[in-house]
């Protein structure tokens, strides 16, 4: 909250809009800020009642660089929006800068989510200041997502302001961003990446550079829009330098931090069999040239080289990788050695000599 | 030895967001004083965006102040 813990003293609170920006038809403004409203009337009893004429509570305006406040935008990119506490004359107010290119979806580089900001800006209009949450709506920094905005800290925030929604059933807000030092912690997907290593874990992923001492965690959604807020698998084919996202029966290809033309693509175009829905874990043996694509309890062997499935799979991991158990949540390799992952433990195999040589705790990889 | 242009850009973009965001305030402190209360600012953003807190302007915090954003200050009163 901000200091003094700045509130609205009713719960029925009035918004103008004063006038649209040029990128959007006016009703998807409209649309736009009459949703972002109510992602925050839902968890709370706020009323919210437009106005056409006179003083609201939220004035709701786009302009650009100097715009009537004495705190101009800056023109494309950087700032956003800005809203200021619940107060008299600027306060609730809730400014856009017009100099960017606001959007009614998630696509496009430089193209920003009505909707997101301002759910985001009427966060602060409603008393709300900025979480060090990354996933939750009242971080500082863009990124888009979707479903429901608001985490856990969110709904804990306003709700200590203004109490909870008597008649709305609950929503189920967005969990908070997994905690890298968390013993009981498992991972969706590893993949190296131009050597550089990729941790996915719920709608964020870990970024560990091998020349970076701190590790990063990130939104999936803001770096790549396009792909799902769930990877199941990845791995990196260095020869083509590549990197496959596996989610659900679709795959994606990037180079580098791109989406390559023609993703997304059926699993299936791999050989796999339509009854596979889901890979649990993928990995390239660079040696071979081969990628284990892990299933359930069995595993397939795709030929990189040859584009196809090699024949006599899928074979039992239990048997062909002994001491493991028989599912496996995200797998890498390095130098001879296969890191298998499930749950929260880690298992460095020798893939030569097929044996466990230690077990650790996932974490570990994180430095926890 | 004088900064490289970059490493000149990047003081000065950090600058402009420590002001605007972390109430960094204008101009010299006197000499020394600036450059100990930008670290500490430094330090204070670090924190919040859950960094390695070095009060240094690496690569990874340089990169946070590039990312589009909300004009609202992390830590501060608006006014």
């Amino acid at each position: 909250h901000f200091p003094r813990d700045l509130k609205w003293e009713s719960t029925n609170v009035t918004f103008r809009i004063l006038n649209y920006t040029a990128d959007l038809n006016p009703k998807d403004v409209d649309r736009a800020l009459r949703n972002a409203l109510s992602v925050w009337s839902k968890v709370t009893p706020l009323k919210f009642q437009r106005l056409y004429t006179g003083n609201a509570d939220i004035m709701i305006s786009f302009g650009s660089k100097e715009h009537g406040d004495h705190n101009p935008f800056d023109g494309p990119g950087g700032l956003l929006a800005h809203a200021y506490p619940p107060g008299k004359g600027l306060g609730g107010d809730t400014h856009f800068d017009e100099d960017e290119n606001w959007t009614k979806d998630s696509h496009g580089n430089k193209k920003f989510n009505l909707f997101f900001v301002a759910a985001h800006e009427f966060g602060h209009a409603l008393g709300m200041a900025h979480s060090s949450d990354p996933g939750s709506l009242m971080y500082p920094v863009y990124s888009y997502a979707q479903g429901f905005p608001l985490s856990v800290d969110d709904i804990e925030g306003i709700q200590s302001l203004y109490g909870k929604n008597p008649d709305h059933e609950k929503f189920k807000p967005k969990p908070v961003a997994p905690d890298k030092c968390d013993p009981e912690l498992s991972f969706d997907a590893i993949t190296e990446l131009r050597g550089e290593t990729i941790i996915f874990k719920d709608r964020f992923y870990w970024r560990i550079h091998p020349n970076m001492i701190e590790i990063e965690q990130t939104l999936i959604k803001s770096t790549w829009p396009d792909i799902p807020n769930k990877v199941d698998a990845a791995y990196e084919n260095p020869e083509k330098d590549i990197v496959i996202i596996f989610s659900g029966i679709r795959m994606w290809a990037l180079n580098g931090y791109n989406i390559v033309d023609g993703f997304p693509k059926y699993i299936h175009k791999l050989g796999l069999p339509k009854r596979v829905r889901k890979i649990d874990a993928a990995v390239n043996i660079r040696d071979t040239g081969k990628t284990l694509l892990f299933v359930d309890e069995e595993y397939w062997s795709y030929d990189e080289q040859m584009a196809t499935m090699d024949s006599g799979y899928p074979r039992s991991i239990e048997e062909d990788f002994p001491g493991i158990g028989d599912e496996v949540d995200a797998a890498a390799y390095h130098y001879g050695y296969l890191s298998l992952y499930h749950k929260h433990t880690q298992f460095e195999y020798n893939y030569d000599a097929r044996k466990v040589i230690s077990i650790l705790r996932a974490n570990s990889i994180l430095n926890c | 030895k004088p900064l490289s242009t970059e490493e000149t850009n990047k003081v000065l973009l950090a600058e402009k967001y420590l002001r605007r965001f972390y109430r960094m305030p204008v101009g010299l402190q006197g000499e020394g004083k600036a450059s100990d209360l930008m670290h500490q600012k430094i330090r204070e953003m670090q924190e919040f965006f859950r960094l390695e807190v070095t009060g240094n302007l690496d690569d990874n915090t340089v990169k946070v102040m590039e990312m589009a954003r909300c004009g609202v200050p992390d830590v501060a009163e608006y006014n």
